[in-house]
C-alpha cells in the first residue's frame, strides 16, 4: 500500500 | 485541478442545492431518505476534519464548508423545520448494516493507522452506500419525484466524473489513489439501475 499523503480531493 | 474534477464538485454541489431547494420551495421533504442525509453529514464531518489540519487552497476549504453547511442544513430542514414531512415509513433501511462494515474495513484496509487517516477511509467507504437509504425508499415507493430523481442523477454524475478524474490523474501525474478509486467505482455502480432508468424514462417517458 502506498503512504498516505495530503488528500487533495473533496 | 482538471475538467473532470471540476464538473464532478460541481455536479455534486448542484445535487446539495437542488435537494435544499426541492425542501424548501415545497416546505416538505418528502421522498427524501433522512437516512441518507445523516450518513452524508457523517461522510463529509469524518472527512473534512482535515480542515483543522491541511491547507490545499481556498476553493477546497471553501467547497468543504459549503458542503458541511448544506449537509447540515439540509438535516436541520428534514429532522426540525419540516419534520411533518419527512416520510419516516418508508425510510426503514438499517444504516448500521452500512456503518459497522466500514468501520471494521477502515480499519483493515487504510494507507496509515492514524486517527484522521482512518476517519477519511471510512468516509470514504461510507459515502459509497450512503445513498442506499435512498434508492431503497424509492424502490419501496415505486416512484421519485422528478425533482428527486434530478437530484439522484447529479449526485451519481459527481463520483462517475470522479472516475474519469482519477483516470487523467493516473496518466498526467502519475497519482492515484486505490481505496477513492474502487470505493468511487462501487459508489457509481450502485447508480447504475437508476441512471438507466433516468435516461430511457427522460428520453421516452412523459
Amino acid at each position: 500500500d502506498e503512504p498516505a499523503e495530503e488528500h487533495d480531493e473533496l | 485541478m482538471n475538467v473532470f474534477r471540476l464538473l464532478g464538485d460541481i455536479s455534486h454541489l448542484l445535487a446539495i442545492i437542488i435537494l435544499l431547494l426541492k425542501i424548501w420551495k415545497t416546505r416538505s421533504c418528502a421522498g427524501i431518505s433522512g437516512r441518507s442525509q445523516v450518513l452524508f453529514a457523517v461522510v463529509y464531518t469524518a472527512r473534512y476534519l482535515d480542515l483543522f489540519t491541511s491547507y490545499i487552497s481556498a476553493y477546497n476549504s471553501i467547497m468543504k464548508l459549503v458542503f458541511l453547511a448544506a449537509s447540515y442544513g439540509t438535516i436541520y430542514l428534514m429532522f426540525i423545520k419540516f419534520k411533518a414531512s419527512y416520510d419516516h415509513n418508508h425510510d426503514t433501511f438499517r444504516i448500521e448494516f452500512l456503518i459497522l462494515p466500514c468501520v471494521l474495513l477502515s480499519l483493515l484496509i487504510n494507507h496509515e493507522f492514524s486517527p484522521l487517516e482512518i476517519l477519511w477511509t471510512f468516509s470514504i467507504y461510507l459515502e459509497s452506500v450512503a445513498i442506499l437509504p435512498q434508492l431503497f425508499m424509492v424502490s419501496k415507493t415505486g416512484e421519485a419525484e422528478s425533482i428527486t430523481s434530478h437530484y439522484l442523477f447529479a449526485l451519481g454524475s459527481y463520483r462517475a466524473l470522479y472516475i474519469l478524474n482519477w483516470i487523467y490523474r493516473y496518466y498526467a501525474e502519475s497519482h492515484y489513489d486505490v481505496i477513492a478509486i474502487v470505493a468511487g467505482i462501487v459508489q457509481t455502480v450502485l447508480y447504475c439501475d437508476f441512471f438507466y432508468l433516468y435516461i430511457t424514462k427522460g428520453i421516452y417517458g412523459q
